[in-house]
């Protein structure tokens, strides 16, 4: 976070100083549900915070390592659910785990989070000299409250949460009264078929955000594919990643004097000139060879040791980083060169081994100098931090994107916040940390950066509802960089982003706070949309808890309010309709713009919206039609109110479908 | 013996402010189930009662069937797993 806030035009010397003006959250409380907590840290300090809020109602509880003298100001509340998961997982032993069995995080990651979302400043943080500075979260003086639901599984090494358990949490998340609830955690694609609610996750906030509780949850970590976002019920805000304006460029000079800036996070000393090699047949031996760096193991020792080792993979994940320098290592080997798709998920090799990542076309470079001389050198140099232009900022390749596979008129993901090597606290037992902190990437990461800005808005505005919130980052965010750059989306290959990579686009708290109008929701129109997906009666009079009966014929979900638009099937002419409330001066007129998606034509009535001290809400129509003869794909534009201070934008994602329920291969 | 698992009892919103009144209403469906309270208790995970209404339980395949058709149950869903994003 070192450089997060920065980046998003919210730091401390910022002009319009948002952190003053919202005491930094110091009245806000955001609710954590993850892997526990490592109290020590230093971004747990409560320097400066003034009383615990009068609305919390929490506790601290005690177990293993932990106990209520652990908590403070800051981190005002922790308490731990593990009955779902013991009952799962019957071989888990409860004494001999590595896990501690109380809020104390074994993990790192809720630590990690927590810090994002809420911690305190420390300053001088770096991990070992990259990416100095500041570490702090969103709203540095909001409380934390933790609530571990996920544990760590010795037999399969995995740490995984029981949706028992983590319903658990975010009932008494509810009962003690935070504010916000942030969850770095998601299932797996595909979804429930039949319906969001019967995911645990999307029940839990269906509730709290009855009760005014802005639920935040990571979008996952299964992209660039599409349709592949998690947490994608209509009343949590879904969250994708992106990168910083920040890289680690790592010198690698070849024998012939040519430079090139790979990427790693290689904090040892400089590698003097070194023996190249990609490991392939020279023609006359009989051993085996592979420059696949999932493969090298194959490669005899006497080909790799010594050397520096050159490989290709098509995996863009960093495990592929990862095990090729565990078999180059193992090998005798002095450095790995790895050719791979970016992966937006960079880490440092154990043990300070060289581990630099290159595209394949600056690899095939290097493979060409291979092959072009007898005795093929290179030297490597530790890794630098890039701050800044020409960093430039890109969709994250791992950020999971739309279109929502259950209902996929509900755009997701919403928003997009940075998410790919956020330097925060972590445990001081976690593999590669530094001090205590480390290097994350992930959705996980970019949830809480919401939560903290949610945190900052819920401050300002205490009487707006989770929609209005969400609705106010949705129609304000960059759809640029902060800098006016575009906005890449990476994937293979790297394209413009559009909504399904980053919603709305990069949030944008210094406009999010006065968006001008709103579209919000409440609990008729979660009932609107229960009843447009199929729900019955009196399922949707027990979920509320008042009868209700669905219009016939039912609704159409594109009525449903949100501050976006997306058709998923347009055949024939339809006419949606949306509502807007005025949270901006009492008298304001707003006209309308629209950039039509590609062959869609967009008629919005009226054009003028009047607003004054008496009419704060008003509704629009919108009618939209096609001119393609043929399935196409998603295309993209947008709706703009506008009265020459606010411009309140939200996507439009058409899609035509001459021949509907159709899937074909061309 | 037909293994049980953990299951999800999702009945809304609360129909009682009080969660003491909200979990003994959850004790109750699960005993009229299973036969008796000592089995009730045995197979209660969690009770649900701030926020929402609702239990997880150890439930064999056929106990979830059977009380996910009472009327006052919106749904019943297994036990599933998160994994950390």
């Amino acid at each position: 976070t070192t450089r997060t806030w920065d980046y998003l035009g919210l730091s401390a010397s910022s002009p319009k100083n948002l952190l003053n003006e919202t005491n930094m959250g110091e009245q806000i409380i955001i609710g954590i549900i993850d892997t526990g907590v490592w109290p020590e840290s230093e971004v747990f300090n409560d320097d400066g915070i003034g009383s615990v809020p009068s609305h919390w109602k929490g506790g601290c509880q005690s177990g293993e390592m932990f106990n209520s003298s652990h908590c403070n100001k800051k981190l005002i509340g922790a308490k731990y659910f593990i009955n779902g998961f013991l009952e799962e997982n019957k071989s888990f032993n409860s004494k001999e785990s590595l896990d501690f069995i109380s809020p104390r995080d074994l993990n790192g990651h809720g630590t990690h989070v927590a810090t994002i979302a809420a911690g305190s400043y420390v300053q001088d943080i770096s991990y070992k000299g990259l990416a100095g500075g500041t570490v702090r979260g969103g709203a540095p003086r909001a409380r934390i409250a933790m609530y571990k639901g996920c544990w760590y599984l010795d037999d399969l090494d995995i740490t995984t949460c029981s949706s028992a358990d983590i319903l658990k949490a975010m009932d008494e998340a509810i009962h003690d009264g935070v504010d916000v609830l942030s969850l770095s955690l998601g299932s797996v694609v595909p979804q429930h078929g039949e319906t969001d609610i019967r995911d645990g996750i999307s029940t839990g906030a269906f509730h709290a955000v009855l009760k005014g509780i802005t639920v935040v949850c990571a979008g996952g970590n299964s992209g660039p594919e599409a349709q592949t976002v998690t947490n994608t019920a209509p009343w949590i805000v879904t969250v994708a990643a992106t990168t910083l304006d920040r890289s680690f460029p790592t010198p690698i000079t070849l024998g012939n004097n040519k430079v090139i800036l790979g990427q790693a996070m290689y904090t040892g000393p400089e590698l003097g000139f070194t023996s190249l090699v990609y490991p392939e047949d020279p023609g006359n031996s009989n051993e085996t060879f592979s420059g696949t760096c999932e493969d090298l193991s194959l490669n005899s020792n006497d080909t790799m040791v010594g050397k520096v080792v050159l490989c290709f993979t098509t995996s863009s994940s960093s495990g592929s980083v990862s095990s090729a320098a565990g078999s180059v290592k193992k090998a005798g080997g002095l450095g790995v060169i790895i050719a791979r798709h970016p992966g937006s998920d960079l880490e440092p090799c154990l043990d300070d081994f060289p581990c630099v990542s290159v595209d394949y076309e600056l690899g095939t470079n290097i493979l060409l100098y291979i092959r072009s001389t007898g005795s093929p050198v290179l030297k490597i140099q530790p890794s630098t931090t890039l701050v800044g232009q020409p960093v430039g900022t890109k969709v994250a390749s791992f950020s999971s994107r739309g279109p929502n596979s259950i209902a996929p008129a509900i755009l997701k993901p919403d928003i997009a916040a940075p998410g790919a090597s956020i330097l925060a606290a972590t445990t001081t037992n976690t593999t590669l940390n530094d001090g205590g902190f480390i290097m994350l990437s992930g959705t996980s990461m970019a949830a809480p950066v919401i939560s903290g800005v949610v945190a900052l808005l819920k401050a300002l505005h205490p009487d707006w509802s989770p929609a209005a919130i969400r609705s106010a980052i949705v129609t304000t965010a960059w759809r640029t960089d902060p800098f006016g750059e575009q906005i890449d989306a990476e994937g293979s290959s790297r394209k413009l982003a559009d909504p399904f990579d980053y919603g709305g686009g990069l949030v944008n708290l210094e406009k999010a706070v006065k968006p001008g109008l709103v579209y919000d929701l409440g609990l008729q129109d979660y009932v609107l949309y229960m009843c447009s997906v199929g729900y019955n009666d009196s399922s949707i009079s027990q979920l509320v808890g008042e009868r209700t009966t669905c219009s016939n014929p039912r609704p159409s979900v594109l009525d449903l309010n949100l501050p976006s638009i997306t058709i998923p099937d347009l055949k024939e002419e339809v006419t949606l309709t949306r509502t807007v409330t005025n949270v901006g001066p009492p008298s304001s007129v707003y006209k309308v713009k629209v950039e039509p998606p590609l062959g869609v034509q967009v008629t919005v009535m009226p054009k003028k919206l009047v607003f004054n001290s008496k009419t704060k809400k008003l509704s629009y129509h919108v009618r939209v039609s096609t001119r393609h003869k043929i399935n196409t794909g998603f295309y993209f534009g947008s709706l703009t109110w506008s009265d020459s201070v606010h411009n309140v934008i939200i996507p439009l994602s058409v899609r035509t479908q001459i021949l509907q329920n159709y899937y074909d291969e061309n | 013996v037909a293994e049980s698992k953990v299951h999800i009892v999702y009945l809304g919103e609360k129909q009682h402010d009080d969660p003491e009144f909200v979990t003994e209403s959850h004790h109750q469906m699960l005993c009229s189930l299973l036969g008796s309270k000592e089995d009730a208790h045995g197979s209660m995970v969690y009770s649900y009662r701030h926020g929402f209404s609702g239990f997880a339980a150890k439930l064999t395949k056929s106990q979830a069937k059977k009380i996910a058709n009472l009327p006052e149950v919106v749904h019943v869903i297994p036990d599933s797993f998160y994994k950390l994003k």
